[in-house]
């Protein structure tokens, strides 16, 4: 594992601890859409599915449990828990993503790296991943103020796929045959989608003011 | 097609 890759992982699993820290530290889950979270919940259990046939290593296992966890953790607060599913934006967070699924596990069909059960579901939960935050980008659009914790989620998140990007740079020039056009492909199409965020954050980062996006 | 363990990432 190269610094680029475990810098990923960390930024990852920050992103996680600071909207952990928003729910548990204020109750409140405004400004974060419950269907980007059930998404994640959906692309880590359609991709972990090799937790029980294949090991790696301790750290995958433990960060696989750790981000499954996780994100159902979330969904249940923002379903379930009886102050904080008060916060929850459902006016806003409008976001049809079941046709996200739809379309990811029909592309998983046509294009994967062979056609088994395993391989078609974590090809589908690289396509599901890289579309994942749109709803969440869009509630934060339509809302237009965004409070710090929320921002900085999104910030880690979008840290996260930009050091996968460096990451697979580095094992290109390192490592005899690595080719994964799959995760490259997506991965691209996944840090892109954040470009306009990180735009707009830096902007308030520098002008010192508060996070404002477009409408 | 090395198989699996191509997947060691998260």
């Amino acid at each position: 594992m190269n610094i680029f890759r475990f810098a990923g992982d960390m930024t990852h699993l920050i992103s996680i601890l600071v909207l952990l820290l928003k729910v548990y530290a204020t109750k409140s889950c405004s400004g974060i859409s419950l269907k980007t979270q059930e998404l994640y919940g959906i692309v880590f259990l359609a991709r972990y599915l090799d937790l029980f046939t294949d090991f790696i290593s301790v750290y995958n296992t433990v960060m696989k449990l750790v981000f499954i966890g996780s994100s159902l953790a979330i969904v249940w607060c923002m379903r379930f828990h009886r102050v904080v599913k008060r916060s929850y934006d459902r006016d806003v967070d409008t976001f049809r993503h079941y046709f996200l699924v739809g379309g990811c596990f029909l592309l998983a069909l046509f294009v994967h790296e062979k056609f088994s059960f395993r391989e078609v579901f974590w090809a589908f939960s690289i396509y599901l991943e890289a579309v994942a935050i749109l709803p969440q980008l869009i509630l934060l659009q339509r809302s237009g103020n965004v409070d710090n914790l929320t921002g900085q989620y999104v910030l880690f998140l979008g840290a996260y796929r930009g050091f996968y990007i460096l990451n697979w740079i580095y094992r290109y020039f390192t490592e005899d045959q690595f080719s994964r056009w799959i995760s490259c492909v997506s991965g691209l199409v996944q840090t892109a989608l954040y470009a306009d965020f990180f735009y707009y954050y830096f902007i308030s980062w520098k002008n010192n003011a508060k996070l404002k996006l477009p409408a | 097609y090395s198989g699996y363990r191509a997947h060691d990432e998260l």
